[in-house]
């Protein structure tokens, strides 16, 4: 499964 | 990442090196002999500084940045959260426990109730979030606190006397860097299939809002070359 969406930005 | 972001990240990060160049003017200016009129401004004069603001960055911090261990997105991403926790951090410290930068700060002044702020973000965050995840709900929490985390520091700008150019810098840069991430969030949805996050779009938009009568003085004491000074 596609891991959470991380969160990319600062 | 685009130009953009990569300068909202620069201007943050300058934002913080310039508040630290103040700490630090502060503290170098204890050594020295008392005749040096910018050690006798500096420690006569209150900071300018709201201790109050600076708790609210490094609660931001904290609760955005649980997944540093945990999601690694690239060594840029974590090493500017080192930096950005490290500082934040050692910036309340300094405030709060060095014996000779918290004689710079004036808490009669920075009176802001900050748990006014905490709590209703984070109501907010329980109720308006993408996902009711612990580490999801903290992090919209962090940017809806960031949102609002400079009002302490703008109400204290409108009591200070003279505002010194390091501390009017420092909340231009912090203001600059969100309206940056802004362009940035326009070119990734122009970029990027599926890149919608209204949350983290709106909430940086009230931020850079917040900020828009502060860039107004600010831009217009740039222009007519006199010292910065906000309404009461």
């Amino acid at each position: 499964i596609e891991d959470e969406a991380a969160h990319d930005e600062l | 990442m685009n130009i953009f972001r990569l300068a909202g990240d620069m201007t943050h990060l300058m934002s913080v090196l310039v508040l630290l160049l103040k700490i630090h003017t502060i503290k170098s200016c204890a050594g020295k002999s008392y005749p040096c009129s910018l050690c006798f401004i500096l420690l006569e004069s209150s900071s300018g500084i709201s201790l109050k603001t600076q708790e609210l960055y490094a609660l931001v911090f904290a609760t955005r940045y649980l997944d540093i261990f945990t999601d690694f997105i690239s060594v840029y991403n974590t090493i500017m959260k080192l930096i950005f926790l490290g500082s934040s951090f050692s910036i309340v410290w300094y405030i709060r426990r060095h014996k000779i930068v918290r004689r710079s700060y004036d808490k009669d002044q920075d009176t802001f109730r900050h748990f006014f702020l905490v709590l209703p973000c984070l109501l907010l965050a329980l109720i308006i979030n993408e996902k009711f995840t612990f580490k999801e709900v903290l992090w919209t929490f962090s940017l809806y606190l960031e949102a609002v985390a400079i009002l302490p520091q703008l109400i204290l700008l409108q009591r200070t006397r003279n505002i010194d150019n390091l501390t009017g810098q420092y909340v231009f840069l912090l203001g600059a860097y969100r309206a940056l991430y802004i362009l940035n969030w326009i070119y990734r949805y122009f970029t990027e299939p599926h890149y919608v996050h209204w949350i983290t779009w709106i909430s940086g938009l009230v931020q850079t809002l917040l900020y828009a009568d502060f860039f107004y003085y600010y831009f217009s004491s740039l222009k007519n070359n006199v010292k910065l000074k906000l309404p009461a």
